[in-house]
This record gives structure tokens, C-alpha cells and sequence, in this order.
């Protein structure tokens, strides 16, 4: 463990519980992309299937339990209890497309072909894209929530400080996952304009309305 | 060189 890698999953957990109070205090999942959720749930789905049988430490156990238990939770809300206030019409970005080439590029490059591994790679793969729909939806809409734009900020630096965790793993414990690297450099270059609109705006008390 | 059989990260 490092404190990029530390402060990165804090940042993380920040992001979901975030979301959750947004959700739950408003009663309401404007402006949420349910269909990003779902992404993400598959990925902590697919990622953590070695929770019992890989054990790693408590930190690490008890951080994919509550990962596993929030994006459950946070699906429940959205797609059942206010599924009301969900916007479906604003919800349109083909996410399927995401999953199909996540399983093929998994299929294809991966550094064991075993299942478990696979999978893990394929939610590395998801993970990278996973937030297009959400970032597609606040294109759409043309505005985001200043909390909405909060949680995408915890959100999108946790991978960005995990690429500074992987740069240090790199240099002092000569470990290096490429697969894991990669994908977190794509995962962290989709949110670079919207990290562009957060600070020059969110941060100055502007809301974060996109140029039409 | 990456240790697949132990992913220690979240």
C-alpha cells in the first residue's frame, strides 16, 4: 500500500457515498446515469469474484464488500426505489457497445487465459469506459448537479492517483500491470475536459452547464 | 513483472 493508492481509494469511497447521499436526500436520481451504475456494479461484480478466496488483507476485503454492497444499493435506488425521478429519455448512450468490446479485448489480450482473469480483465476494460454514459447523459442534458459534479470529480481522480500508485509501485517494487496502467490512462484522459470544466467553473461557485 | 494470481488492488 501507498498513499497515491490510499488517498486514490479513499477518493473512490468518497465518490460512491457521495452519490448515495445525492440519491438518497433528494429522492431522486436526476440527472444519474443509471446505465453507468449498472456498468460499474458489473465491474466490482467481475473484479472481486476472489473475494473469499484470495485474501489480500482486511483493508482489502472489507473495501470490496462495501464497493459490492454500494453499487447494489445504489442500482436498487435508481432502477426500483425511485425509479420515478430516473431519466430514461436522457439515458441513451449504447452501453452495450462498451460491454461487447470489453469481453472481445479481454478475450483477446489478457495475461492468463483463465476465467478468473479474464474477468478481471474485462472489468479493467469496463472500468476504463464505464462512465461515457454518464458523461454522454450531462451532454445531453447540457448541465450537471453541483453534486453530480462533485462525485465525478472523487470519481475521476481515484484512477488518476492510481497511476501515480502504479509509477511508484513501478520505480520502488519493480511491480507493473500494463493491462491495469493502460486502461487507467483512458479512464482518467475521458474525464480531462470535464476536470477542465470542475475546476474552472464548479470550483469558482459556478454551476457546470456545458457550452451548448 | 505482474503477479496475476494475486491482484492486491481494489
Amino acid at each position: 500500500m501507498n498513499v497515491f493508492r490510499l488517498i486514490g481509494d479513499m477518493s473512490h469511497l468518497a465518490a460512491i457515498i457521495i452519490l448515495l447521499i445525492k440519491i438518497w436526500r433528494s429522492r431522486s436520481c436526476s440527472g444519474i446515469s443509471g446505465k453507468s451504475q449498472l456498468l460499474f456494479t458489473a465491474v466490482f461484480t467481475c473484479r472481486y469474484l476472489d473475494l473469499f478466496t484470495n485474501f489480500v488483507s482486511i483493508y482489502n476485503t472489507t473495501m470490496k464488500i462495501f464497493f459490492l454492497a454500494s453499487s447494489y444499493a445504489t442500482i436498487y435506488l435508481i432502477f426500483m426505489k425511485f425509479k420515478a425521478t430516473y431519466n430514461r429519455n436522457h439515458d441513451t448512450f449504447r452501453f452495450e457497445l462498451l460491454i461487447v468490446v470489453s469481453v472481445i479485448l479481454a478475450l483477446l489480450i489478457n495475461h492468463e487465459f483463465s476465467a478468473t482473469e479474464i474477468l478481471w480483465t474485462f472489468s479493467i476494460y469496463l472500468e476504463a469506459v464505464a462512465i461515457l454514459p454518464q458523461l454522454f447523459m450531462i451532454t445531453k442534458t447540457g448541465e450537471a448537479e453541483s453534486i453530480t459534479s462533485h462525485y465525478l470529480f472523487a470519481l475521476g481522480s481515484y484512477r488518476g492517483l492510481y497511476i501515480l500508485n502504479w509509477i511508484y509501485r513501478y520505480y520502488v517494487e519493480g511491480h507493473l500491470d500494463w493491462i491495469a496502467v493502460l486502461s487507467g490512462i483512458v479512464q482518467t484522459g475521458l474525464y480531462c475536459d470535464f476536470f477542465y470544466l470542475y475546476i474552472t467553473r464548479v470550483m469558482k461557485g459556478k454551476n457546470l452547464t456545458l457550452p451548448a | 513483472t505482474v503477479s496475476i494470481s494475486k491482484h492486491d488492488e481494489l
